[in-house]
Order: structure tokens, then sequence, then C-alpha cells
């Protein structure tokens, strides 16, 4: 099973 | 007063073409220095980032950094009535609610104007930092398209594997499975634009949506070559270079076997 991360996880709100 | 002039007025609707099926609304920030563009597709796993320098069009003026809220299906739409050898000026006032578009044919006997309505725009902007990458590829855009277009058909997700040697595509589905592998060029290779280029400091593999990767080749007739950049556990970039004016990347999230 593939769980597909958002990419808020990586990266910091400007 | 904001003005950009392309003469070359394809290349914006390439761009729109590339962007439009992932994200629906973005705001366009235009500065002195040129056009930039961020935006999440609506599940937030995958970002569009553009950038146009200055330089990039035959004459550009921005006196007021202003953003402008556009609804991209809308911009299509509009872009459709330009023809493919027209000359594209894009116009706004300061504190615009209006995106004027004229397109003049090459020898001038056709003109035409239209406004967009633009739109407040909500967005959510990532801070992405300027990270070295542990491989980097650069690869025939058209490749890329066929082997994810092709990998599709098995699968939803595909592997890539980045060695010196090469780069492997996989996919497993209900059908069977697939790979495709494309090797390094020799320096002998033909033209510098067909060639695989590995830069790699350790080996990565790193899982992806092919759906999404299906969105990022839409921009594939926006240059000859494609970058991608990967490093353990970080999104993946999927660059193409636009010539002379900046370059379009897409930023998505692996996925992660659970």
């Amino acid at each position: 099973f593939w769980l597909q991360r958002q990419l808020g996880k990586y990266y910091e709100d400007a | 007063m904001f003005e950009a002039r392309l003469t070359e007025g394809s290349l914006l609707k390439k761009i729109i073409e590339a962007i439009k099926d992932l994200v629906q609304e973005a705001n366009v920030d235009c500065s002195e220095e040129g056009l930039t563009m961020q935006a999440m597709d609506a599940s937030h796993v995958s970002l569009c980032s553009l950038n146009m320098r200055h330089g990039g069009f035959d004459h550009y003026r921005c006196d007021r950094s202003i953003s402008l809220g556009l609804n991209l299906a809308n911009l299509g739409k509009i872009l459709k009535c330009a023809g493919n050898d027209d000359v594209v000026t894009l116009k706004a006032e300061d504190e615009p609610d209006t995106l004027t578009l004229m397109f003049e044919s090459p020898n001038q006997e056709r003109i035409s104007d239209f406004e967009l309505k633009l739109m407040d725009i909500e967005t959510e902007h990532l801070g992405i930092p300027n990270e070295e990458y542990k491989c980097t590829i650069s690869m025939p855009s058209g490749e890329f398209q066929r082997i994810v277009r092709d990998l599709a058909v098995i699968g939803e997700t595909c592997i890539i594997t980045c060695t010196k040697e090469g780069v492997k595509f996989s996919v497993s589905g209900d059908l069977g499975n697939g790979n495709v592998t494309v090797r390094q060029s020799s320096a002998a290779d033909g033209d510098e634009k067909d060639q695989v280029k590995i830069q790699m400091e350790e080996p990565v593999t790193l899982n992806f949506a092919l759906r999404y990767l299906g969105f990022f080749t839409k921009a594939t007739p926006l240059g000859s070559t494609v970058k991608l950049h990967m490093s353990p556990d970080v999104p993946i970039v999927v660059e193409y270079p636009i010539d002379g004016i900046g370059s379009i990347s897409y930023f998505l999230a692996p996925k992660i076997d659970e």
C-alpha cells in the first residue's frame, strides 16, 4: 500500500 | 502599469497548457524581475513553479509589483483566440481588476484585444529551499513523456531508480509489470539535446504517482530537455527549461511504502 504524502510535510509555509 | 510583450506568443499558450490541468487558479506575481507563479494542485501533493525573466520578453515594464489572480482555464480559452504566430502583449493597471491581452498577427493585419476578469485567490506559498540534489538526470523531454505514458497503462505508481549507469522506471499492476531503463549517453552520441546525462552523488530510489508525472509532461512542447532532480525521501523536481526566458518546475511528493 502506497501512502501519498502532501508537500506540506516537506516544505514550510513561506 | 504592467506591460509584457512576447513575439513568440505561442510560448504563452504552451505554458498555460502545461499548467491548467494541474492547477485551476493561480496568482501570477509580476515584478521588475519578471513573472513568477507558484501553485499547488487541489490535493496539495504537487506544486508548479513558473519563472519568466524580464529579459526574455521583447518589451517588459512593471512599475509596481502586482499579483494577477487568474483562472487558468479561462486564460487558456482566451489564448486559443491568438494565432500561433501572433505577438502577444499582456497589460494591467497598478491595481488591476482585469488583464488585457492583445494579439497581433505577424503582418499587423489583424489586431485583437481581450480582457480577462481577475480573481482574489487565497493561496498557500511554500518556501522551497535551494537544495543540492543527490541525482540530477537530464534527458530528452519526449522520451520522458513516452515512458510516463507507456507505464501509466500498466499501473499507478512508478519506481524511479537512478544509478551511475542509467535511470530505471518500473511499474507493476494487475496485468503484469514493466521496466524502462535509459542509459547515460556516451560523449560521442549525437546531438546534445538527445543525450541522457546523469550527475550523481549517491543512488536514489523513489516512488511517484504516474498520474501526476503525466500532468507534468504537458510541458513537453516547451523544450527538448527535461531535468529530474532527486534526493532520498524528498519531493522530485521535474524541470523544463524554457529557452532564453526561464523555466517551469513541478514538485511531487514521493509515495511512501506502508
